[in-house]
């Protein structure tokens, strides 16, 4: 999901 | 702290963003990420829940905010956000929803702060500068976007983007009048 993928982003 | 005129930051803009981080750190005690990543987080939640406290609580702050222009009515915001999220999101989860609704509602959270600036027109350069480096921030993440999708394969994420996307041009004629009075060494002014 775009929450775990994204997770390294502010 | 000198400067104790906040009239020109909206308290709105201000708790918005404090539901922004609350709703997209959830997961900052379950999953590390790696130092920076949680310093950051631990940043962003404490200094917008301060600003807040601070605007709500100091009096000689509360005494000076602009209460009766900054009207703009939070729910407004964050009830479309909300349905939207719960409509289009990659994961019907709890974390994933509320993820998706702080991505949506950090778009719009700095339009109560763009109205308040066209109500009250005179922005100090305090405010100014502050509002203009919130708009860079997200548009910075665009050309790391940009970055990432040219480097790495499979990197593609509609909902990040389109919000980010919308959230830079909300700014847009803040950052043409911004960048003009900057140019031309002039007093920014919005038109009404």
């Amino acid at each position: 999901p775009a929450s775990e993928s994204v997770k390294d982003e502010l | 702290r000198k400067n104790t005129n906040k009239r020109g930051v909206s308290l709105k803009t201000q708790e918005l963003y404090a539901l922004v981080f609350a709703t997209r750190y959830l997961d900052m005690f379950t999953d590390f990420i790696s130092l920076y990543n949680t310093v950051m987080k631990l940043i962003f939640l404490s200094s917008s829940f301060s600003i807040v406290w601070y605007m709500r609580r100091h009096k000689l702050v509360r005494r000076s905010y602009d209460k009766d222009h900054d009207t703009f009515r939070h729910q407004f915001l964050v009830l479309p956000c909300l349905i939207l999220a719960l409509l289009i999101h990659e994961q019907f989860t709890f974390k994933e929803v509320m993820w998706t609704f702080s991505i949506y509602l950090e778009a719009v959270a700095i339009l109560p702060q763009l109205v308040l600036l066209q109500r009250t027109r005179n922005i100090d350069n305090l405010t100014g500068q502050y509002v203009f480096f919130l708009g860079a921030y997200r548009s910075l993440y665009i050309l790391n976007w940009i970055y990432r999708y040219f480097t790495e394969p499979h990197y593609v994420h509609w909902i990040t983007w389109i919000s980010g996307f919308v959230q830079t041009l909300l700014y847009a004629d803040f950052f043409y009048y911004y960048l003009n009075s900057w140019k031309n060494n002039v007093k920014l002014t919005l038109p009404a």
